[in-house]
């Protein structure tokens, strides 16, 4: 589904260049449950914009089901970023001005889909990550543990068969990070869904069936876990 | 230092009311480093606002050095909020147009130093944290443990008595993760400076010296940890 060959990626700042991909290559297949793992700073959130079609490549390739993401035309980006793929974002980037089940709608609202139906499908999210109570709620009115879950709440509305989710547990309690851990696993056991994850934790790290390990830009080690 | 009684803590939202701290009590003397755990959603960012003087409490009182926060005029509380307190907010908080080293000197503004040592400070504190290599980027060009470090710097700059730290580590890899909890308890057993952090990892706990567990706005249990 995913493969990665020679990836990498520059940013310019100011006089100085930062190179925090350096010609990272793997492969990830269909109904994968992945985690990356590495130091603050050595290039997993840079990966997943790359992976999730955030953003592209300084060099090397990535190609999405046998197909070089340098092919896509613009409107194909935009319709596998809505359709295919959920993302969870390191720092939730949720609209201010919205409520939560607001929040949790809108990659719904590319889809023709009718408002009822919409809004059923937001609530049901919401419940999903134990946020029922809090569907009317704008994100200020949020603790940080129940910004992040909304966040996860919107990366799932639109049913994606790729699901990426940038440190996902890093302001949950143990055992809301549990129930999100078990979310995942079920998502990606009952429904097919490829699962790739960044985290700093490697209790979250060991739900899934493999581990890349990132440092300073590169892939250091691929590690398979033993069946749980 | 820190003395709550009774602190409670309401939002209006809407149509319903979150009662998010009901009837709080505690106290916490000089040079004391305690921890505070419990659930998403239990009160403590809501806690941490109130001892922090970022917000006051719908019902009970909190004194600071035995003088209750009721009676201090505006003024008194902008110069304790400057000069005696340092925050690490959960979600950073940090100033998308400025620098690292000039996120990090804002506190600083108040006091009547000269440039050159505000710069140099900044620099310093952000040194501390590992982050030298970075004082001029600026957060959109950080990572997510790099801004949460910032965030950290920017909380020490101005030397503070009491430094409240809302999840500190929550982006961190577990070994930046030590490292800031080794910065914190130096500042404790060095300098005398009292420490409060939120955390949800209980590894991070353990280096405190005591614990409040906070669930469903309750102080439900206060755990001492014997000496390391
Ligand atoms: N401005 C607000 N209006 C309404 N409800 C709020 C507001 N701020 C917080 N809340 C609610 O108050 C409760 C406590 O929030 P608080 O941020 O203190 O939790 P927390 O313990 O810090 O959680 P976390 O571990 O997720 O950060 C939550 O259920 C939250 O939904
Ligand atoms: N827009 C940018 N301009 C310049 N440098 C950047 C930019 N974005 C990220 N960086 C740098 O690239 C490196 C990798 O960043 P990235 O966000 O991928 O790290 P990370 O592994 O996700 O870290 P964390 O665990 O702290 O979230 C960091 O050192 C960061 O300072
Ligand atoms: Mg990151
Ligand atoms: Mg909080």
């Amino acid at each position: 589904m995913i493969e990665a060959v020679g990836l990498s990626k520059s940013y310019d700042t100011g006089p100085s260049r930062v190179d925090a991909l350096c010609g990272v290559s793997f492969r990830i297949e269909r109904g994968e449950y992945v985690a990356i793992m590495g130091p603050s700073g050595s290039g997993k959130s840079t990966l997943m914009n790359l992976i999730g079609l955030l953003d592209s490549p300084t060099a090397g390739t990535y190609r999405l089901d046998g197909q070089s993401v340098e092919d896509f035309s613009d409107d194909r980006l935009a319709e596998l970023r809505c359709r295919r793929i959920g993302f969870v974002f390191q720092s939730f980037h949720l609209l201010p001005r919205f409520s939560a089940a607001k929040n949790v709608e809108l990659p719904l609202a590319y889809m023709g889909l009718p408002r009822g139906e919409r809004r059923a499908r937001a609530v049901a999210a919401l419940a999903s990550v134990e946020l029922g109570a809090r569907v009317d709620h704008r994100p200020n009115e949020l603790s940080g543990g129940e910004r992040q879950r909304v966040a996860i709440a919107r990366s799932l509305v639109n049913r994606p068969d790729l699901l990426l989710a940038d440190e996902p547990t890093g302001n949950l309690d143990s055992r809301s990070g549990e129930e999100i851990c078990r979310l995942f696993g079920r998502l990606n056991r009952e429904l097919g869904v490829t699962v790739v994850l960044v985290t700093h934790d490697r209790g979250v790290a060991e739900h899934t069936r493999r581990i890349l390990h990132i440092r300073d830009g590169a892939l250091v080690r691929d590690e398979p876990l033993g069946a749980p």
